[in-house]
């Protein structure tokens, strides 16, 4: 299965939400790829590499750009740049399903519509996951109703909460589940994968 | 003066420190633009617009796109894409000088160096301003120390902490200002416009 991590708006955790991602699926016994599709590289970076190559993690590799043969794996997750581009439209014509991070704010709305419009094959979207969860904000329970309502069946329920650990992981090469494995960030991203995972097999 | 404010890496506060600083500038009297380059127009939403004109602040404009004629302006704010396009190659010759937001992370050092590469021209950068600053984890203090060591005199001393409010001012289209004068954020933005004035005339 190719998935694919996309949203236009920066900074909402596609990156963090692929490493983590893949590395839960490496860790439950699947041969992974994570493809590092930004040119910023951070996907690499945030595994410790700088170049295509096995990494730390057993049976998850990272490639720097498109790859080429993704018979050898078992999973492949793609991690984009922030941007509705050519390169972003390739990854939606590549992938089997594609995964839409969202940090819950009412301008991230805003932008979601763009992207549904720009993937405009709806059948691969397997939905949204919400990210970096600041449960103190008024605004944020407001928005996690309104997508609920709006998209049913589509909003994880899995919710990534802010999580400062999540962050410190990237600075130390590591998935969260080698930096902090009993954090609510390891918790919350193993929960997700077991979520994915039953979404994939139903549609 | 034309300031651009640029950093390939997504989600570090550019529309942010965009929007709040051309506030800051149109609240003390001068004719200020906000020009959103982004195609996700994040900044006109950020004012409450969809479209260029005037703003509910006094003289304060917004326009999507490259401006047509910045003569009627004193200063001119060009909110750029997260991504070293050509883009924001444009928008790096337009601008008198240019600001580089920077939440930071480690991660966020490695994107620095490739931005001050493709900018090639460093005289007109103005410098770094902190952003989304989160005084509680560890490695904010040794980055900024770092930051601080390896580009002297390029750090401004504002620097812009974790607010809520910020982005809550953001949902509601409003600036700092308008929503929350009496918070740090607002008193934050208001103090970074006043080194960013005198940092200007230095130079
Ligand atoms: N749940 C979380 N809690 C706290 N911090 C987080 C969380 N998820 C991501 N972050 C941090 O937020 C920042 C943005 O995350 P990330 O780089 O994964 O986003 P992105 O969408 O890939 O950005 P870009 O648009 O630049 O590709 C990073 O510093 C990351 O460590
Ligand atoms: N100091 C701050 N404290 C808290 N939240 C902030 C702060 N600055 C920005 N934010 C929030 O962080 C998110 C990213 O900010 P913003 O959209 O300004 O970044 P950007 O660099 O313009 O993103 P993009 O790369 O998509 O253009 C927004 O939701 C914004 O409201
Ligand atoms: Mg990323
Ligand atoms: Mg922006």
């Amino acid at each position: 299965m190719i998935l694919a991590l996309i949203n236009n708006k920066g900074g909402v955790g596609k990156t963090t939400t692929a490493v983590n991602l893949a590395a839960a699926y490496a860790r439950s016994g699947y041969r992974t790829l994570l493809a590092d599709l930004d040119p910023q590289a951070s996907a690499s970076l945030h595994l410790g590499r700088r170049e295509s190559g096995p990494t730390h993690i057993p049976r998850l590799d990272v490639c720097c750009g498109f790859p080429q043969n993704t018979g050898d794996y078992e999973h492949v997750f793609l991690d984009c740049p922030p941007a509705l581009s050519p390169l972003t439209h390739r990854a939606l014509e590549l992938c089997d399903r594609f995964l839409v991070p969202l940090q819950p704010q009412y301008l991230a709305m805003e932008g979601l519509a763009n992207l549904l419009r720009f993937a405009h094959n709806p059948g691969r979207w397997l939905g949204i996951v919400l990210t970096m969860v600041d449960s103190r904000a008024r605004v944020t329970h407001e928005i996690i109703a309104l997508l609920r309502q709006r998209f049913p069946d589509k909003v994880f329920q899995t919710e990534i909460k802010n999580n400062i650990r999540l962050s410190e992981a990237a600075s130390f090469g590591q998935s969260i589940f080698e930096y902090d494995g009993r954090c609510p960030g390891a918790k919350l991203y193993a929960q997700l994968k077991e979520e994915v995972e039953q979404k994939c097999r139903v549609l």
